[in-house]
């Protein structure tokens, strides 16, 4: 399923980006 | 030539651990740990509600992830709002995601 590929990679942004 | 070197050797072996450079006994890292009990924050930042749900949703090795629903099950002692806050909150912080739907969730550091 593509949406939750897309959800996954936008997750692990907002993770890494919270992660300073 | 004196019996100096008795009380030398014992000297020499003192000087390895001086009482003075271990401020952290009884310190910081024992409070730490008391606190991880008694009060609801835990080492990384989460609440205690917010780590349980996260183990959960961790542990969970469906492709498409666990329910809302599911976690409301499991933790039985914990109110939907309280899980669903905890969800919201882990889903900005990046640490899980919606899968096939708003109400199916699964971890980004599972695999």
């Amino acid at each position: 399923l593509d949406r939750i590929a897309r959800n996954k990679r936008a997750a692990l942004e907002r993770l890494t980006s919270a992660q300073t | 030539s004196k019996p100096q070197t008795m009380s030398g050797a014992g000297g020499g072996m003192s000087s390895n651990l001086t009482p003075m450079s271990r401020p952290g006994m009884g310190g910081i890292d024992t409070m730490r740990g008391g606190y991880a009990g008694a009060n609801d924050m835990v080492n990384n930042g989460l609440s205690a509600s917010q780590n349980q749900v996260l183990s959960l949703i961790k542990s969970c090795p469906d492709p498409q992830g666990i329910s809302t629903q599911e976690l409301k099950q499991r933790l039985s002692g914990m109110s939907l709002n309280v899980i669903k806050q905890a969800v919201e909150f882990l889903s900005n912080e990046g640490h899980i995601f919606s899968t096939i739907d708003e109400d199916h969730y699964k971890s980004t550091d599972s695999d």
